[in-house]
């Protein structure tokens, strides 16, 4: 969930 | 970040700036649909206002603001410094059949119900189909500039390397965003019929036309 919420990609 | 991502995000900075430069060269936006290009800003200012709240990587933070300015100045050369080539009787798409339903799906089908989080879902699908105006605007006057074809096929060749790297993602990292990945099928999807089009046509140095 972390990764979903950093959205890291562009 | 792996090679799709990198590659799909050269292409998509590829796109952009093809379309820029060409609108800038040519003196002229004519065959460039400005809902497309307005929609399209509204997908980058409303997924990067996270520049401000998080901090992912100097890459990252840079090509958000990158995406950002070009949008926006290829909006004001279409809609302000060029207006007298804007092809406005061609380009008939009607924004709000997709902005509205697209906000109200991000209302309901979100991972979380925040303002920003409902704003990145929004942007998410917007992107999906921001492109349709343009599509709409090629089948309307049956043809497209030959460098409007490659900014379709740079931005559709994005969208499909984005497919592979959650692909990657997936099975490497255990990444798996569902609202991203079905909203970026469907625009992949969108492009199908334009990619074979560019491969069939515009590869061999034709311009594109449609069948009449």
């Amino acid at each position: 969930a972390d990764l979903i919420e950093s959205h890291d990609e562009l | 970040m792996n090679i799709f991502r990198l590659v799909g995000d050269l292409s998509h900075l590829l796109a952009i700036l093809l379309l820029l430069w060409k609108i800038w060269k040519t003196r002229s936006c004519a065959g460039v649909s400005g809902k497309s290009q307005i929609m399209f800003g509204l997908v980058y200012i409303t997924r990067y206002l996270d520049l401000f709240t998080n901090f992912i990587s100097i890459y990252n933070t840079t090509m958000k603001a990158i995406f950002i300015a070009v949008a926006i100045a290829t909006i004001y050369l279409i809609y302000f410094k060029f207006k007298a080539t804007y092809d406005s009787n061609h380009d008939t798409f009607r924004m709000e059949f997709l902005i509205v339903p697209v906000g109200g799906l991000a209302f309901l089908v979100n991972h979380d119900f925040t303002a920003l989080e409902i704003l990145w879902t929004f942007s998410i699908y917007l992107e999906s189909v921001a492109i349709l105006p343009q599509l709409f605007m090629i089948s309307k006057t049956g043809e497209a500039e030959t460098i409007t074809s490659h900014y379709l096929f740079a931005l559709g060749s994005y969208r499909a390397l984005y497919i592979v790297n959650w692909v990657y993602r997936y099975y490497f990292e255990g990444f798996f965003d569902l609202i991203a990945i079905v909203a970026g099928c469907v625009q992949t999807i969108l492009y199908c019929d334009f990619f074979y089009l560019y491969v069939t046509k515009v590869m061999h140095g034709k311009k594109l036309s449609l069948p009449a």
